[in-house]
């Protein structure tokens, strides 16, 4: 995946979370994949805790694209 | 150290969001 593409799917993830386009994405915005995804509610509670770094409840798209990062990264290494 | 553990198991739990979230990009255009 190039640098483009990755930046592209992040922006898309995040709508994808953000249906409001509010510019965060919400505990309860998380909660509403719960069905579209292969995921359990608290194993999308977790991704939520994991991917909002500061902890204040709003995950915004810095750290939403650090996260995916991160996860692209550890990826390559295995 | 349990909090090593924890984030281990975060780190598969992000891993199974994103390998969703891709494989649902690419498996429905």
């Amino acid at each position: 995946l190039g640098e483009n593409t990755i930046l592209e799917k992040t922006h898309e993830f995040f709508q994808m979370c953000d249906i409001e386009n509010k510019g965060f994405i919400s505990r309860r915005d998380m909660q509403r994949l719960n069905g579209g995804l292969p995921l359990s509610a608290e194993e999308l509670e977790n991704v939520f805790d994991t991917l909002d770094s500061d902890g204040n409840g709003y995950l915004t798209l810095d750290e939403f694209s650090s996260g995916f990062s991160k996860f692209l990264f550890g990826r390559k290494i295995s | 150290d349990p909090n090593m553990k924890a984030g281990a198991a975060n780190e598969g739990v992000l891993a199974n969001f994103f390998n969703s979230l891709l494989s649902k990009k690419t498996g429905s255009p």
